[in-house]
């Protein structure tokens, strides 16, 4: 669903600009960071919509969220970088062409329960651990 | 949670899906659940029971267990056992499927999920499973004028790398009002070894119960060992046979001890349910 946003090319600006001086590129990183900070995002998979009512029987959906957004200098406490993210970052700030940014990614997991009948109308009550993303931060 | 309801339940589904954008999501969360197709069950309705109800109060035990130990886990760090089930009953999850639940007669009379016992099974299982029952044969009277139910659970289903970590036989008796009114009855499960055309299957006694005929309730029996060997070999799973007794040995007809069968309500019929554990990571299949 955010594919289109992705492709923007106002956000890719940043990365063909000829080189600046220092300065500039930290007022230019600063707009990036009002931009979208790495944060959790929502996707709600609603196996209603997908027509399933007849073999799950609960629950409805399930919010599954994703996590999108910049991970730029100076990565701050709300972005939730861990300390690779922050070392990522210096050495991305050195040599910008060779190592990427930190990337936005889950942090933390959840588990979700389907309860669902099979082809033999057994009933099954399933947990997927690790399965749904609690927390997003910079890696 | 209304409110967060409604903020949560945003379509993913922004525009009318050609159907095979649709084929290709609905491929692609289903192998996030980890099923190679859809299943396609036989309408609930006319399907034998495999206690649907009594797994959706598993569903409501589980989930709320999980959001309880996420906001504590972010309050305080510490994780909590699923001794707190019965608060977890308040929180009743409706059944969104049509499935007309009577919460008082089925919690009050549900088996006793809110034992120690059960609460650690689902805290360690990955899954439960309630099997239909497959075949139900009252015979008044055997080659040894015993009366006795036949039940059938087909195991062959059980995804691959799951273990079976428990397993109960869970049948319910009414009240049997009348001539055994003050008797003490013996409810025996046997596991069938071997069966005969014309003379009684050999058993093997599995699990027994002495009630009191007045009383009520599910009777639950333990059947784990057999269940795992059914899993291991299961060309040897001939089914199980239930039979009551007074204490002097005199076999007694199911109806009159008040055994509900297969012709019970849904929500009173007999079932076997299995936890597991998965004993390998699934990986997802690479396409």
């Amino acid at each position: 669903a955010t594919g289109g946003k992705r492709k923007n090319p106002s956000r890719n600006k940043g990365r063909s600009q000829p080189k600046t001086s220092q300065a500039s590129r930290i007022g230019d990183q600063n707009l990036s960071e009002q931009k979208q900070a790495c944060k959790k995002h929502e996707l709600y998979v609603s196996f209603r919509e997908l027509g399933w009512q007849d073999w799950i029987i609960a629950p409805e959906g399930y919010a599954a969220f994703y996590c999108d957004g910049e991970c730029s200098f100076p990565l701050n406490a709300h972005m939730n970088a861990t300390n690779h993210a922050i070392v990522q970052t210096l050495v991305h700030l050195m040599f910008p062409d060779n190592v990427p940014k930190p990337c936005c990614a889950p942090t933390k997991l959840n588990a979700i329960s389907v309860l669902y009948f099979d082809d033999s109308s057994n009933v099954i009550l399933k947990k997927y651990r690790n399965m749904v993303v609690r927390s997003c931060g910079c890696h | 949670c209304a409110l967060g309801d409604n903020h949560v339940h945003s379509s993913f589904i922004y525009r009318r899906l050609r159907n095979h954008e649709r084929r290709e999501i609905q491929r692609e969360i289903l192998s996030i659940l980890g099923l190679p197709h859809r299943p396609k069950p036989f309408s609930p309705s006319k399907q034998a029971s495999s206690a649907p109800l009594f797994m959706l109060d598993l569903y409501n035990a589980m989930t709320t267990e999980d959001a309880e130990e996420d906001t504590l886990l972010e309050t305080t760090g510490k994780a909590i056992s699923l001794n707190t089930l019965g608060s977890s009953r308040k929180n009743q999850h409706s059944a969104p499927y049509g499935y007309s639940r009577a919460p008082v007669a089925w919690t009050s009379q549900s088996p006793p999920l809110a034992t120690s016992h059960d609460a650690n099974f689902l805290n360690d299982a990955d899954m439960v499973m309630s099997f239909v029952n497959l075949v139900e044969r009252d015979r008044d009277f055997s080659h040894q004028r015993r009366h006795y139910k036949e039940f059938r659970f087909d195991l062959t289903q059980i995804p691959e790398g799951e273990a079976v970590t428990a397993a109960e036989f869970r049948i319910y008796k009414d009240h049997s009002p009348g001539r055994y009114e003050n008797v003490t009855l013996k409810v025996s499960i046997y596991q069938v070894i071997k069966e005969y055309q014309n003379r009684d299957a050999e058993t093997f006694l599995l699990d027994s119960k002495k009630i009191r005929a007045s009383d009520g309730g599910w009777l639950v029996f333990d059947i784990t060992a057999t269940s795992n060997h059914w899993v291991l070999n299961p060309q040897q799973n001939m089914g199980l046979q239930l039979c009551v007794e007074t204490m002097d040995g005199r076999s007694i007809n199911m109806k009159s001890a008040g055994i509900i069968g297969r012709n019970g309500p849904q929500s009173k019929q007999p079932f076997l349910v299995a936890f597991f554990k998965a004993s390998e990571v699934l990986l997802r299949s690479v396409r």
